[in-house]
């Protein structure tokens, strides 16, 4: 783990007393290399090193007395500082007297259909439906037909209509009529390159004006998530993120670039693939996970 | 760094970035810039022809093995990384050929695991080996390999369930479905296919080392390759598990697979 990481580092700062320029190089490497193993962008990786290599050489930790403690706190302070120290979260309920609609995008195979499940059971106590607006891939709206029967929960579907935002129109018109009050739409994944997909996600949002858009990615994604964010925000302004895939031996740095490059809050992550795996995003769990 | 002037140390910093940024991960990309700075380039255009040229003897290539007799090839992977669309590409890539081939769903485990591959088995006018879902993964491959025996089909196709690498109560569940193959077919005819995500980082590599203790792994198809990641983690693995990459999938439709070429690959991650 990270802190004996550091042991040896300043194992022989002990002797001399003071954090040098070449000790702080050796850590600040290996800081580098955490951080790149957790998938962490390689541009926030350049930023946090010079953030921490300015505080640690400031006067206050020169002159501390455990500076492997004192150092490890300077970095650990700084991720939490672009982690957010506050869980930005969904409201705990929704309003009974409206619709809120929430519509979730991502990737291919990133766990939309199976978090909009989990979504609507967290928000059981809100009224919710689920839309299955992905006509696309092969029994897709069977895999919501047979998790809404296992677990109780309403699914809007309409398997002859091939125009996803038809059958969110339509989904829409229906759960008005039968008083839903939380309404999450499932959509296709997508490729953030696809033009035609991207406008797709774009169209949706303009006309139905969804109250949250989230972005479901997981926690496994490379460097580029940054990129695929940044498109998807394009096509329609983001409120913020479900990472999935936490239960995997994925450290989450893609949740540290996310955060920081895009200012994208992250609302939950998903941890299996049951009903109930779905916890709020913990800023300091995520920090500790990063660092090893 | 130190035997390059300024100029060239930039240069290498832009190529750690570069090779960073195409996942192709730090320990990788250190090696491969030590071994450039021991050759000692004059240009940029020879610094990236040494990478391209030390990359080219790391990474591997392969084709699907081939026998006289009933082959079975199993599709293995972490959840969501596109096992059973890739499948369905290979199905058609071999019906092409004039193999005769039988899919089998023994995804007993997610909710439309079986569907999902029987929408492909109807679009290829194959048949599917099914049961229901919750049943014995084993089961639906015990009875597949009897009908593949029976009807002296070329290829069984094996599609099974996402799972976390590191749940060592589902890889031993797969490496059961595995046995049940092994009790009825040779070893050299069975061919176990991990499948990777393009857009997986670090953890792809993870993921590889896990499946590859658990079962004989031949080869891997790397799936969304039509997205903008580089996988660049397909070298480490190639390099350090030895498991060459045999196809990419390139989109969502059954043509949308190519065989895995480095030269292409290679000239991608720049
Ligand atoms: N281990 C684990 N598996 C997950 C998690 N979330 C989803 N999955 C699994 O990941 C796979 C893909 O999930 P889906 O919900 O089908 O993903 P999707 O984004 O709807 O996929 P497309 O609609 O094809 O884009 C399934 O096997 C899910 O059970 C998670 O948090 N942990
Ligand atoms: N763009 C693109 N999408 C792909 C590719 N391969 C698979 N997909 C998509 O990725 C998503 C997941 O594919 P699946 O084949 O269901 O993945 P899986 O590994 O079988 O998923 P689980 O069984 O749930 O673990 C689907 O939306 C596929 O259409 C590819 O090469 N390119
Ligand atoms: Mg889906
Ligand atoms: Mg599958």
């Amino acid at each position: 783990i990270l802190r004996d990481k550091f042991e040896d580092v300043f194992r022989f700062i002990k002797g001399t007393g003071k954090i040098r320029q070449e000790n702080i190089e050796q850590a600040l490497k290996k800081i580098k290399m955490a951080f790149l193993e957790a998938d962490v962008n390689y541009r926030v990786v350049r930023h946090f090193i010079d953030e921490v290599k300015k505080k640690a050489l400031g006067e206050s930790v020169l002159k501390s007395v455990s500076p492997s403690q004192q150092f490890i706190k300077i970095v650990y302070d700084e991720m939490v500082k672009l982690l957010g120290t506050q869980t930005v979260s969904l409201p705990e309920t929704f309003p009974v007297n409206k619709q809120t609609i929430i519509m979730l995008v991502g990737l291919n195979g990133s766990g939309k259909t199976t978090t909009a499940i989990k979504l609507a059971r967290k928000y059981n106590k809100s009224n919710p439906v689920v839309i299955a607006a992905d006509p696309y891939r092969p029994a897709a709206v069977d895999q919501l037909l047979i998790m809404g029967k296992k677990y109780s929960i309403p699914v809007f579907y309409d398997k002859k209509e091939t125009f996803p935002l038809r059958i969110i129109q339509k989904g829409i018109k229906d759960s008005k009529e039968k008083k839903y009050n939380l309404i999450i739409i499932d959509t296709a994944g997508r490729m953030e390159m696809n033009k035609e997909l991207m406008n797709e996600i774009k169209e949706i949002a303009q006309k139905i004006k969804p109250d949250y858009r989230i972005f479901v990615a997981d926690a496994l994604t490379g460097q580029n998530l940054i990129n695929v964010a940044k498109e998807f925000q394009l096509s329609t302004p983001l409120n913020g993120a479900i990472l999935t895939k936490f239960d995997s031996d994925a450290r989450g740095g893609a949740a540290l670039s996310l955060k920081y490059l895009t200012k994208t809050d992250i609302f939950y992550i998903g941890t299996g693939e049951k009903l109930n795996d779905l916890d709020k995003f913990s800023p300091s769990g995520i920090a500790k996970r990063i660092l090893g | 760094i130190r035997k390059f002037n300024k100029m060239d140390r930039l240069f290498l910093e832009e190529m750690e970035q570069t090779l960073i940024q195409a996942d192709v991960g730090l320990i990788t990309t250190e090696e491969i810039l030590e071994k450039i700075q021991r050759k000692n380039p004059k240009s940029r255009d020879e610094t990236k022809e040494l990478i391209s040229e030390i990359m080219a003897g790391i990474i591997q290539e392969g084709e699907l093995c081939q026998k006289n007799g009933l082959g079975v090839i199993l599709f293995c992977g972490v959840n969501g990384v596109g096992k059973t669309t890739s499948l369905a590409k290979i199905a058609h890539y071999l019906k092409k050929k004039g193999k005769k081939c039988k899919l089998v769903a023994a995804d007993t485990y997610r909710a439309a695991g079986i569907e999902q591959l029987e929408v492909w088995a109807e679009k290829l006018k194959i048949p599917v080996i099914k049961q229901f879902q919750g049943s014995d993964p084993g089961a639906v491959v015990f009875d597949a390999i009897n009908s593949g025996l029976s009807d002296r089909d070329d290829y069984l196709l094996v599609d099974t369930a996402g799972r976390m690498h590191t749940r060592e109560d589902l890889m031993r569940e797969i490496v059961k479905v595995y046995n049940v193959v092994l009790k009825k077919i040779p070893e050299d005819h069975i061919e176990v296919l991990v499948v990777l995500d393009a857009t997986t980082g670090q953890n792809g590599f993870n993921q590889a080392v896990e499946f590859k203790k658990y079962l004989p792994v031949q080869g891997a198809f790397l799936a969304k390759y039509d997205s903008s990641f580089k996988a660049g983690i397909i070298i480490r693995i190639s390099k350090e598990l030895n498991i060459p990459i045999k196809f990419v999938g390139t989109g969502e439709k059954i043509e949308d697979m190519d065989t895995f070429r480095k030269k292409d690959y290679i000239t991608n991650i720049f």
